[in-house]
């Protein structure tokens, strides 16, 4: 379970480098191997908030599997991230 | 990752540091 | 008992706790919470700095948040314990130069096909 993790929190850090490259070259501004380290944790340990969330909201509708309703409700504090996620699963869902 | 990434650039500039490291990191952890 | 304050409640508050013109700081403000990543540059509102108005620091206590202080009855949240442990990481990382040892710790678990 633990080398899965692992293995989870290194796809994490590999995707993140590539974000931050991308961010870094639209603002000239390099990132430090560390600064992409402790995003890439920041991430991994968001998610597994995110997830614990997400578990309790399709409890609470009586589901046994998450979906994109249970996503959007993690968003609803912002409404801009809300506005945006909620493009995103309708792009999807076509 | 691009919310945190873009809030250290900006932190960066402003402080006309070479790179987003550490100590631009911590200051806008709090917030993000 | 009503959820309004009793007039001695409203008379504690009043000389207690209750801002005046004649304070110094007559209204306290939390920093503007947007994303940045998804918003226009030109439609973000600037933050000046006005008369009377002090504006909050998330970051100013920094130094203090780099372990969790005790508690009383309630423990502290899953959202504290993330800050203080990315905190204490930024501390571990902090004195390295080139190479990261987060990194390299983490490189042989990299499977390329679990990267989309």
């Amino acid at each position: 379970r633990l080398s899965y993790q692992q293995r989870l929190k290194a796809a994490v850090h590999y995707t993140v480098g590539c974000l931050c490259q991308e961010v870094a070259a639209d603002k000239e501004m390099p990132f430090s191997r560390q600064t992409i380290a402790a995003i890439a944790e920041v991430t991994f340990r968001q998610c597994e908030n995110f997830a614990k969330d997400l578990e309790m909201f399709a409890r609470h509708a009586r589901r046994s599997t998450i979906n994109a309703e249970d996503v959007k409700l993690l968003a609803r504090r912002s409404n801009s991230l809300l506005k945006y996620i909620t493009e995103k699963s309708d792009e999807i869902a076509q | 990752v691009v919310e945190a990434a873009v809030r250290g650039a900006r932190q960066a500039q402003a402080e006309d540091a070479a790179q987003v490291d550490m100590e631009q990191l911590e200051k806008v952890l709090p917030q993000l | 008992k009503d959820w309004f304050l009793s007039e001695e409640e409203f008379k504690l508050w009043d000389r207690l706790y209750r801002l005046r013109d004649s304070d110094k700081i007559k209204e306290i403000r939390l920093p503007q919470v947007q994303f940045l990543s998804l918003q226009d540059e030109e439609n973000r509102p600037a933050e000046e700095p006005t008369a009377g108005v002090h504006h909050l620091s998330l970051s100013e206590w920094g130094v203090w948040q780099d372990h969790p202080f005790p508690t009383f009855r309630v423990d502290h949240s899953d959202r504290c314990h993330h800050f203080v442990n990315i905190m204490q990481m930024i501390e571990k990382l902090r004195h390295e130069e080139g190479e990261c040892s987060y990194e390299l710790d983490i490189k042989s678990h990299l499977h390329m096909e679990d990267v989309s």
